[in-house]
């Protein structure tokens, strides 16, 4: 058995030609395909599903195009909290995390709450705790943080616009 | 939010989400992503998902688990019919979802499933996208945003990633 697949995605909103600029498509076409070949090459070599992923969303969460690890939004408190999951279909074993400020790459978190703990849901300080003690990688607020996104809060709050529509509307 | 699903060589099927959440959110509200059966979902013999868009909505459907149930149940008969001649796992359970068009769904089944659950979605007021994978080697998208940003791959077909609806 030589099947392997492999789908991935990056979020969803109203994306249009024009509303994205024809520098920002390219860039934004390589980091998904850079992600694929990191799921692909896994997969390719007989990895397993869940290291596919997991080094898949990864490389998504270090790309501040995206809305998870650097690059993650805003709250209204001007901070950066983020959720991750994942799950094995094999075992029907998961694990999640939510609310979490520190964990350079969140997925990873949610992993070992699935593979070093008795739990599947970690959240806030707890989950941050946690991720201390399993030894992962830690990134200060400012890694996070980005321009582009404080700029979404910025004009959410002064235009008093929705998150829908900064979320949807202006990606 | 950003998101993976992959069935390896031993058919065994993972699912991830990640994300910030919403811009501006308030009173540690948390979305669809980090719950399992509304943002994320896989198992083995019916299918993995992974969810982005409207939290709220996905969690009120639990489209992942949902979709992935609606998979299992369409495949049923399928099973029943083929049982005797399905092996077995280490459970004693039948393998349906080793890779094998003898027992696979078709593809737009599968793909009317995922559309079905994103159009009950839509109704309740929710937008977002899927991303989906089967054991039969069926990887796809149904979303009802103008857009996803999205990609696929698997062992006889090529890298492809899009962005616009119309891609």
């Amino acid at each position: 058995q030589d099947n392997w697949s492999i789908v991935i995605h990056g979020g969803a909103g109203v994306l249009e030609r024009d509303k994205i600029s024809p520098e920002k498509d390219a860039e934004i076409r390589a980091a998904l395909n850079f992600a694929l070949k990191t799921g692909s090459d896994i997969l390719r070599a007989g990895g397993t599903s869940m290291d596919a992923i997991a080094a898949t969303i990864m490389t998504l969460e270090n790309n501040e195009n995206f809305n998870a690890g650097k690059g993650a939004v805003f709250t209204w408190d001007g901070k950066n909290e983020m959720d991750a999951s994942i799950m094995d279909g094999e075992t029907l074993a998961a694990g999640a995390v939510a609310g979490v400020t520190a964990t350079k790459n969140p997925i990873l978190l949610a992993r070992k709450v699935m593979t070093d703990s008795s739990h599947v849901f970690l959240s806030g300080d707890g989950a941050n705790k946690f991720s201390l003690e399993m030894g992962l990688e830690q990134a200060p607020p400012e890694y996070f943080a980005t321009d582009f996104r404080r700029q979404q809060l910025e004009k959410m709050k002064s235009q008093k616009i929705s998150s829908y529509d900064v979320d949807l509307k202006f990606g | 939010t950003v998101g993976a699903v992959a069935v390896d060589k031993n058919g065994n099927i993972a699912a991830g989400t990640s994300t910030g959440g919403m811009t501006g959110k308030k009173w540690g509200r948390i979305g669809d992503s980090p719950i399992i059966g509304a943002g994320t979902y896989a198992r083995n013999d019916s299918c993995g998902i992974s969810a982005t868009g409207s939290g709220e909505y996905f969690i009120r459907l639990g489209v992942a688990h949902e979709i992935c149930s609606r998979i299992r149940f369409a495949f049923s008969s399928t099973r029943d019919t083929a049982q005797a001649n399905v092996p077995k796992d280490k459970h004693g359970m039948p393998q349906y979802y080793i890779h094998s068009n003898e027992w696979a769904l078709d593809d737009d089944v599968v793909q009317a499933i995922a559309d079905n659950v994103i159009a009950e979605l839509g109704v309740l007021g929710g937008t977002g996208g899927i991303i989906y994978a089967t054991p039969w080697g069926q990887i796809g998208y149904s979303f009802n945003t103008p857009g996803m940003y999205r990609g696929k791959a698997s062992n006889n077909a090529p890298a492809t990633v899009s962005i616009y609806g119309d891609e």
